[in-house]
């Protein structure tokens, strides 16, 4: 009996560290860990396998978080997408790859180049619309950002556009004069089309570690964020940060980029996400 | 914090009269799970706490009347090491120009450091020339163009489609006109693709840099000691520089990074301007690591 016990404790501390290694972080994995305890207390005999299916749907409730609402109404509104993160996270490219499937749609699509601050932003979404076949509407580098954004709704929605994606400056969301300036962006979609943006998206890169919660907190704050994407998913990096960020905040993972190319972004699947944590 | 944890560890123990071997591991727990929010890698962190262990009970803290000061002493002394070691300069060429190459994961922040560097090394009456080699991503050699212009370098782009004749012709023309480092500034990659990777390895062993710089993120993750080992084993770095620490990321990646290459974290980003390069300083990262 006693090398049953020591058997699943070395389990246990195996499944924590994967956990771990995956960037759930501590807080999440103790949680998932304790209740692991608990149903060994119940039922004594669980072998390995059934310890690690326990995780896996442990994990699997917690991603399933807001998933409900990501059936959206038809609507004739245009769609306004805000696209938010902080620097260099994969914002951009993310833009195009969206851009890209909605035209394979058969949607209206129309960007918005609001970063006029970085080097070549807004050149490099230029060349991105340009290869999707899309109109990107732009401002002078180093204008106000939400004027931009002004003069991409009124354009949208004269155009007959269906979407309007939204990029911004990459930011780190400790710089409260950068986070101001993104509630003023957002507090003007909002005044300009009823109930926009409709969906207001935070790019994180995968291989973020427990900063990505903070991230995650503050950007909620001051643009509000209505889903995840996990941008470079194609690296050796988990993501598993989005997990502790489903536990904290309810949000959802809606995308995944797996590479550089236009149609290199896939719809969040929880179970595969979950077998590749243990992969 | 560390400290704060520690005392609740230690004041709960005292109720215990003499102390064994085995108290120490309470404190130790605690230790571990800094570490790990800190985001430092899981195998980084048990070699560490392997070694804090040894010392703790070599200078027999258990005894003591104030653990807590020993042991964050101990913690912090063994980090420092751990982070600083030889001196972190750049290194040069006798014969010019020197080349210094930029590489690292996708997004990291190579291009912005290349012109901070660059203003680095002209505040240092070098005549840096900025190359860009990254023909893949939109607008990459216009962003350097721009990273140029904006602090005041000279850069060098040419539409050749080959990294490598672009590095050659970069080369020619400080020769020429009397520049005397290259900054080379490569297409971010990962560290999985070998094909990506593979076109590196040949471009350093071409052009002989005499510093090849990994880029990172401060906020990376678990995965800082996956992507850092494969470049180093590709490239066999000469530095890291560890960038966006002008946010709230604790930096953990910093010990994964120097722990599985052995090499110097040279700089540090702390900001989006061509200034923002500081000198590492292991006492500052350490203060972040530990809370
Ligand atoms: N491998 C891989 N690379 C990606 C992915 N998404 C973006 N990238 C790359 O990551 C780098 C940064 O992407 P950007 O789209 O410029 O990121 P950003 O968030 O807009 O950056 P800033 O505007 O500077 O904050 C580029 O080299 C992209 O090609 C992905 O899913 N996989
Ligand atoms: N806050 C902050 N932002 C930084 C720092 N270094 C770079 N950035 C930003 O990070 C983003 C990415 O920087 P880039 O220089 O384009 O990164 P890169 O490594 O060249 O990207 P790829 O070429 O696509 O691999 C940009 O928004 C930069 O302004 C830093 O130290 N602090
Ligand atoms: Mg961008
Ligand atoms: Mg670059």
């Amino acid at each position: 009996f006693k090398g049953k016990r020591a058997f699943q404790e070395a389990a246990l501390e195996q499944l924590e560290e994967i956990l771990i290694e995956a960037d759930v972080g501590v807080a999440t994995t103790r949680e998932i860990i304790d209740s692991l305890q608990e149903k060994i207390n119940k039922e004594p005999s669980l072998s390995g396998s059934a310890l690690k299916e326990h995780v896996k749907d442990h994990i699997l409730s917690l991603l399933q978080v807001g998933r409900e609402a990501a059936t959206q109404l038809p609507s004739d509104a245009l769609q306004v997408v805000l696209v938010v993160g902080v620097n260099g996270s994969g914002k951009t490219t993310t833009i195009a790859k969206m851009a890209y499937q909605l035209k394979e749609e058969g949607k209206k699509a129309l960007l918005c180049a609001a970063d006029t601050f970085r080097a070549a932003a807004i050149e490099q979404l230029e060349i991105w619309a340009e290869r999707v076949g899309v109109g990107v509407v732009k401002g002078k580098s180093g204008s106000d950002p939400a004027a931009v954004v002004f003069d991409a709704i009124r354009a949208a929605i004269a155009r007959g556009m269906d979407f309007l994606i939204i990029d911004t400056a990459g930011r780190l969301h400790t710089k409260r004069n950068l986070m101001n300036e993104l509630e003023k962006i957002r507090r003007i979609i909002g005044r300009e089309v009823t109930g926009a943006p409709q969906e207001v998206l935070l790019v994180l890169d995968a291989m973020t570690g427990q900063n990505g919660i903070s991230q995650a907190e503050e950007f909620l704050k001051f643009s509000g964020v209505t889903g995840v994407v996990l941008a470079k998913l194609d690296g050796t990096a988990k993501g598993g940060v989005a997990v502790a960020i489903a536990r904290s905040f309810g949000l959802p993972i809606k995308y995944v980029g797996v590479g550089e190319g236009l149609d290199d972004l896939l719809e969040f699947s929880p179970p595969e996400f979950v077998e590749a944590l243990f992969s | 914090r560390l400290t704060e944890r520690l005392e609740q560890v230690f004041k709960r123990l005292r109720g215990y009269g003499k102390l064994k071997e085995h108290h120490i591991d309470e404190a130790l727990r605690q230790i571990r799970v800094v570490l790990l929010e800190a985001d430092v890698n899981f195998k980084v962190v048990k070699e560490f706490i392997a070694k804090v262990k040894e010392k703790s009970l070599g200078e027999r803290v258990l005894e003591s009347f104030t653990p807590t000061q020993q042991v964050v002493k101990i913690v912090r002394d063994e980090l420092i090491e751990l982070l600083g070691g030889e001196k972190s300069d750049l290194i040069f060429s006798s014969k010019a120009p020197s080349i210094l190459m930029l590489v690292g994961l996708q997004g990291s922040g190579k291009t912005t450091t290349a012109g901070k560097l660059g203003k680095w090394l002209r505040k240092r009456n070098h005549s840096p020339l900025l190359v860009s080699t990254d023909v893949h991503r939109p607008a990459a050699q216009e962003q350097l163009k721009v990273v140029a212009e904006e602090s005041g370098l000279p850069v060098f782009s040419d539409n050749s489609s080959s990294p490598l004749k672009v590095c050659f012709n970069s080369v020619k023309i400080a020769k020429r006109e009397g520049y005397d480092v290259v900054v080379v500034d490569t297409a971010g990659r990962m560290h999985v693709n070998k094909e990506l990777m593979d076109e590196l390895s040949i471009l350093k062993k071409e052009i002989q840099p005499t510093e090849v710089l990994f880029v990172a993120d401060a906020m990376t993750g678990q995965d800082a000691v996956r992507s850092a080992k494969v470049f180093n084993e590709s490239l066999d770095l000469t530095g890291i520089i560890l960038t966006k620490l002008d946010g709230d990321a604790r930096g953990g990646a910093a010990l994964s990074i120097k722990s599985v290459t052995e090499k110097p974290i040279k700089f540090i980003g702390v900001g989006e301007r061509y200034d923002d390069l500081e000198p590492f300083y292991p006492e500052r990262i350490v203060s972040r690591i530990l809370g």
